[in-house]
């Protein structure tokens, strides 16, 4: 049974594609096959994994917009049980263009269905909205992983969010549920790093993934390199931290 | 003369509302009088200085939807020189809400039009997209700043908010330019924050801030106070760095 996870935040730079690009390839790494969706028009999860836009090559705007199926966008990787779907700078139009289109919610969710049988999970990369690309990924999603940055402003932002994921369940996708908040840049000499994580578990209790991961300047070095951490720096703890978040994941 | 300028990056989490909260309050302690123009969902720069939404006081949400004037939304902040007009969450919709209206992409500059006299700067905090918001931002503006984080991803998605500008200033805003990139969140000790600052002085050379705002704590600690940095703690070098960059802009 396929799972499909989404990793959203609205706050920007809280680590969504380090984390959605890592924690693929953690849980590839244990020879669980998994797609990457890049649903960003950034397109920062394909660029770190070395991926660029070739003429001719659909794109995840494509299998939106109904012009080619998500079997044609699948690109493989370094790592053979990743493959990803990328994604193109027109995603940014994806939102106007199918403005009065029938169920435009459901875009991802239809195809998605039937196309991901050979995946164990499907892992999808946020932009930092609420709108239509996001509220797209919640309806396709078994389950969010919500990355939260250490630091006042990523912490005032949580509840719009889940806010925004009660809507989804409720309108939506009933199965939607929080898979987990994984803290994010934590730096044990700061802190805010410790305030804001005693106050996120004090409230969210369990729903919280024990791995911690670090700030790291690897993790920021190994998209330039096109490569995740565990195959740029396997030794550091920036790659370390995922592959034992990818561990409690797969428990 | 009002000067107009945005503080715009689709990129999540590069300093865009730290700039347009510290600037602001460093042009105000230079007795210039300074109106901050909230246009995020996320709220981060009213929320930064400490402005709660009330009800009854409008929001930039009811000037753009023509439901008040600016003049009403304005509020003060402890800066003298400094007045805020705070963002709300509706403003997400705001986009949706008026796919059809006329000139859809003036109705910030309209707002600002003939109400912003009284000050010599008005800097507007834009959300991580290219989007109806922030198009609305470059419409209104004079010119452009362009916090720039010293990461690869941040790097990429510079060529896009270059092209996005030209694209405004070709159809709505002949008078929009560049008014400069800073470098945010430098961190000395890093390679990748000397490379990619290397690589962006080289490309846009006097367009790049002389001014560097360090990675500091403080700056990230401030908002939790409800506080500019330089109210929070003058001395850190996160404050020092604003105050310089304003000395820059005022110049
Ligand atoms: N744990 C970490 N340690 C150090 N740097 C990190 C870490 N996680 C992410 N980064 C860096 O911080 C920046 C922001 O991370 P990232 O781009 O993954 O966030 P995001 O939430 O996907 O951003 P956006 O909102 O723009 O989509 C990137 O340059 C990334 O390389
Ligand atoms: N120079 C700095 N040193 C340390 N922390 C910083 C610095 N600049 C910003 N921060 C912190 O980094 C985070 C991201 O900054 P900020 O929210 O200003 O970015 P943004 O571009 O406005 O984000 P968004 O894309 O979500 O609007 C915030 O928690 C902020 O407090
Ligand atoms: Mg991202
Ligand atoms: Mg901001």
């Amino acid at each position: 049974m396929t799972r499909i996870l989404c990793v959203a935040n609205q706050k920007g730079g809280v680590g969504k594609t380090t984390t959605a690009v890592n924690l693929a390839a953690a849980v590839a790494a244990a020879e669980r096959p998994v797609l990457l969706v890049d649903l960003d028009p950034q397109c920062n999860a394909s660029s770190g994994l070395g991926l660029r836009p070739e003429p001719g090559q659909p794109t995840l705007y494509e299998v939106l917009t109904g012009q080619a199926a998500l079997v044609d966008a699948v690109r493989s990787t370094e790592l053979q049980a990743l493959s990803v779907v990328p994604a193109s700078r027109d995603l940014a139009a994806a939102d106007v263009e199918l403005v009065s289109a029938d169920r435009r919610e459901f875009r991802l969710r239809q195809a998605l269905d039937g196309a991901v049988a050979d995946y164990e999970y499907v892992i999808i990369d946020c932009p930092p909205s609420l709108s239509f690309l996001t509220v797209n990924a919640l309806v396709a999603s078994d389950a969010v992983i919500i990355p939260l940055q250490c630091e006042y402003y990523a912490l005032e932002g949580l509840s719009q969010l889940l806010h925004t994921i009660r809507t989804v369940r409720r309108g939506f996708n009933p199965r939607l549920r929080v898979e987990g908040i994984v803290l994010t840049m934590f730096d044990t000499r700061n802190n805010l790093s410790h305030q804001v994580a005693e106050e996120v578990r004090r409230h969210f209790k369990d729903k919280v993934f024990r791995s911690v991961i670090p700030r790291n300047v690897r993790l920021s070095e190994a998209p330039s390199h096109g490569k995740p951490a565990i195959l740029y720096d396997i030794r550091s703890t920036g790659a370390q931290s995922y592959l034992s978040m990818a561990r409690e994941l797969l428990a």
